[in-house]
């Protein structure tokens, strides 16, 4: 069985929302070791991979692998009735095909309990390669998102440069193009709006962009989004959760022949 | 612009 307690529901609203516009359903692989998500958006471009570890929680426990199949529209109607600060529980059991939900305010006088249905979901599992990257940049979370935002006026398509002087975005289209161009801080008082670069080897990368503005939709749960990139393979877009894992979006980039 | 690949083209 599983029962995993959060001190806020808030992180759980938080990291459907970083999700549910990619992938509709998915299976909440639980073990001794916490909670694990992979899933590709349905045209098979992006992937999603989440990792809730059991130290997180409190208390924690899953005694056995647990697939919960779980469409995600469904949870998210039911996470709506929880409140941001409500201590949030959720409870299955080995062979049972609800999700329990119990919402408890902070002063334990209103406790709501809720059952989502769980589903089978028969879903490809794919290995993802570990890899050295050639450029790995960190910045800003909120200027990321910007800077998708901006572009996304411009063009469908972004392209990245990075080089040893700043990571380059750019866009071009049919009412003209625009760039930002973020320089790699020396020494700055605000840590979390620094942007540093560890480069191997300079980087031109081709993205579509919408999925971009699909993945921001996690800056919320992070102040920094890590950007890794290798020419011609998937990029690596990660926000941290602190004390608890990530999320991690995948993005093959557009190759030509 | 270039076409885009599939993910699943990367990993497997």
């Amino acid at each position: 069985m599983l029962e995993a307690r959060l001190p806020q529901a808030k992180l759980l609203k938080s990291l459907l929302e970083a999700i549910k516009e990619l992938v509709v359903e998915c299976n909440f692989d639980c073990n001794d070791s916490g909670i694990a998500v992979q899933a590709m958006d349905s045209s098979h471009v992006a992937l999603v991979a989440l990792l809730l570890r059991a130290d997180g929680f409190d208390p924690y426990r899953c005694d056995r692998n647990l697939p919960l199949g779980i469409n995600l529209t469904s949870l998210n109607k039911i996470l709506k009735c929880a409140g941001n600060e409500d201590i949030l529980t959720i409870k299955a059991s080995d062979d049972g095909d609800v999700l329990n939900l119990v919402f408890e305010s902070k002063d334990s006088d209103r406790i709501s309990e809720y059952e989502l249905k769980l589903m089978d979901i028969d879903s490809e599992h794919l290995g993802i390669p570990d890899t050295q990257y050639d450029a790995v940049v960190s910045m800003s979370s909120g200027e990321f998102q910007r800077i998708c935002r901006d572009l996304s006026q411009i063009s469908d398509s972004i392209v990245i440069d990075v080089t040893k002087e700043g990571i380059k975005f750019s866009a071009s289209g049919e009412v003209g193009n625009g760039s930002v161009t973020l320089k790699q801080s020396g020494s700055v008082d605000r840590e979390d709006e620094a942007t540093t670069i560890e480069l191997q080897q300079a980087v031109s990368l081709t993205f579509s962009l919408k999925y971009f503005q699909y993945f921001t939709k996690a800056t919320p749960l992070s102040s920094r989004v890590v950007l890794s990139m290798s020419n011609d393979v998937p990029i690596l877009v990660e926000y941290k959760l602190d004390n608890l894992g990530y999320v991690r979006y995948y993005l093959a980039p557009k190759i030509g022949d | 612009p270039p076409p885009q690949r599939s993910i699943t083209s990367f990993f497997k």
